[in-house]
């Protein structure tokens, strides 16, 4: 069950 | 002020015309060097980045480094209106800074088309992104592939599924999706050299194994752009969004970054 990140969300939890 | 000429049909008008089922305002930064352009899908799925230098265009001029907002689909309906052999001036005086003015002049130059463009806000298309294609080392695969073959890899497993799982390891670098119809599985074994063969698959940098599943309608996208090109960069990293990435000309890029599916 993959869901689709979200790019900015994606950057601020690296 | 910032002008620009070049041919109808040149390698700008192409870009802009394969950008357009993702982006539709951009934000691009004009300087002396060349423009850079930035946008972000709607769905938040897709930065896109890409440099024109200067040298591509048959001529190119700015006077002072300045940045607008400008609407990609206005601006290619537009372009689309010009005819063969046409030259295409995009022009922004500093009197008037509400409008870009794109000329068409005829090869006998008997016939000029002049229309305005309303210039946007697209100060939300911004991201502080730029460190992430400086940091190649980041990445924990990188690959150089023919852009034909990565097309047609898209296109065969999206037959299938919405989904492809790459995965690249020192041996093999696959593309792969399960579906309730089947599955396909694309393998390559790549050359491992810093030096590409424009035929050939090639590993060009490698950390350690790494795989990422992303959404093929994306994927595709970034697919159509780097046909243009001969070659597609491509770099993985579990931290990072996959880079998909073309060169333009010496100094020029495109550069896709694509948030992968995460397991929730």
């Amino acid at each position: 069950n993959k869901h689709q990140a979200d790019l900015e969300k994606f950057y601020n939890n690296r | 002020m910032f002008e620009l000429t070049m041919a109808k049909g040149s390698i700008l008008q192409g870009v802009l015309e394969a950008i357009l089922d993702l982006v539709n305002v951009a934000n691009v930064d004009c300087s002396s060097k060349g423009f850079s352009l930035q946008a972000l899908d709607t769905e938040h799925v897709v930065f896109l980045s890409l440099f024109f230098p200067s040298e591509v265009f048959r001529s190119y001029r700015c006077d002072e480094d300045c940045s607008m907002g400008i609407a990609i689909a206005d601006m290619v309906d537009l372009l689309r209106a010009s005819n063969d052999g046409d030259i295409i001036t995009i022009k922004v005086t500093d009197q008037n800074f509400e409008d870009i003015t794109i000329t068409f002049e005829s090869p006998d130059k008997t016939k000029t088309t002049d229309m305005d463009l309303q210039l946007v806000d697209a100060r939300s298309h911004r991201l502080k992104i730029s460190e992430w294609h400086d940091m190649e080392s980041e990445y924990q695969a990188i690959f150089c592939m023919p852009s034909a073959q990565f097309m047609l890899n898209c296109k065969s497993l999206s037959v299938i599924d919405d989904d492809v799982v790459i995965r690249v390891n020192e041996e093999v670098i696959s593309f792969s999706t399960k579906g309730k119809s089947g599955c396909v599985n694309i393998s390559h074994v790549p050359n491992k050299t810093d030096n590409p063969e424009k035929a050939s698959v090639t590993l060009t940098h490698m950390r350690g194994p790494v795989s990422l599943t992303l959404n093929l309608r994306y994927m595709k996208s970034c697919a159509k752009v780097s046909t243009l090109f001969d070659q597609v960069k491509i770099g993985l990293s579990t931290k990072l969004p996959l880079m998909v990435e073309c060169k333009i000309a010496e100094k020029g890029y495109i550069r896709y970054f694509v948030a992968p599916k995460i397991t929730e």
